[in-house]
């Protein structure tokens, strides 16, 4: 397994 | 102008015990409905948002919204200046690029001003979208320190189940494997001992575990915790400061390769 970035799920505002 | 009083001046130094160790630098943006703050740590994996309500504190004014960038670890240094019983003060003033931290005892026997400098921080702000979560956890924040403290002496990571059974925190390493349960048990007279599953559907992922035992370090904010959990999402970690606010913490999970 690898670890995800938060970025892959929320968006820059 | 920025001005706020909070008689439990200690509050803010329990919540920088939880931010500290995820983010050194972060800008705290200031509004007239209070103050908040969204920092990632280093490597873009965990984020912290804070909200202090204005009405949480003894009197509260801001003039303009601002943003004001503050280095935790000095702010940490300067904070050690405050008795645990101390109200806290922070003033800012639109024109100048620094805070002005003013402790003073209960007995108002004791007074304390220190100043400290601003920075400018280039912070990325993440639009983080309201999600209705396949399961809510809530459970006695001491028990979730306790238990994520002692699975990171086993293992790296760990895989949190969520069932109508309860939730389920397991990891394993050179040492073997654990598995720890918590199932819904709301008999306890007070209801901050009450560990209850709001579940929509069963939910798996697997966490660094490192970053639990961080976000643990809030446990003094609130006799409750939350974990909020959806397939392929960031587990949200809440600490309620009852009516005054709230420490969220957001960790992608691992994800299969």
């Amino acid at each position: 397994m690898s670890q995800a970035k938060l970025t892959k799920f929320f968006t820059k505002s | 102008m920025f001005e706020a009083k909070l008689i439990q001046g200690n509050l803010i130094k329990k919540i920088m015990e939880g931010l500290k160790d995820l983010v050194t630098e972060a800008n705290f943006d200031l509004s007239p409905g209070g103050v908040s703050l969204q920092a990632m740590d280093s490597s873009h994996v965990a984020l912290v948002a804070l909200m202090l309500r204005g009405d949480a504190f003894e009197n509260y004014r801001c003039d303009r919204p601002r943003s004001i960038g503050m280095n935790l670890v000095n702010l940490s240094k300067v904070l050690k200046c405050a008795g645990n019983d101390d109200t806290m003060t922070l003033k800012a003033d639109d024109t100048q690029n620094n805070i002005t931290l003013v402790f003073e005892s209960q007995a108002e026997d004791k007074y304390a001003e220190v100043q400290m400098e601003l920075m400018d921080i280039d912070s990325e702000h993440l639009g983080i979208p309201d999600n209705t979560y396949d399961a809510i956890v809530k459970m006695p924040s001491a028990q979730f320190s306790q238990i994520v403290k002692d699975l990171s002496s086993i293992g790296d990571t760990v895989t949190v189940s969520v069932t109508k059974d309860g939730i389920t925190f397991s990891t394993s390493g050179d040492v073997g494997t654990a598995h720890i349960t918590c199932k819904q048990n709301t008999s306890m007279e007070k209801e901050a001992d009450h560990t209850t599953v709001n579940l929509e559907h069963p939910v798996t992922l697997t966490f660094a575990l490192r970053y639990f035992v961080t976000f643990a370090k809030s446990t003094s904010l609130s006799h409750q915790m939350s974990i909020s959990l959806s397939k392929e999402l960031p587990v949200m970690v809440e600490y309620a400061m009852g009516d005054m606010g709230h420490i969220r913490f957001y960790l992608a999970p691992k994800i299969d390769d």
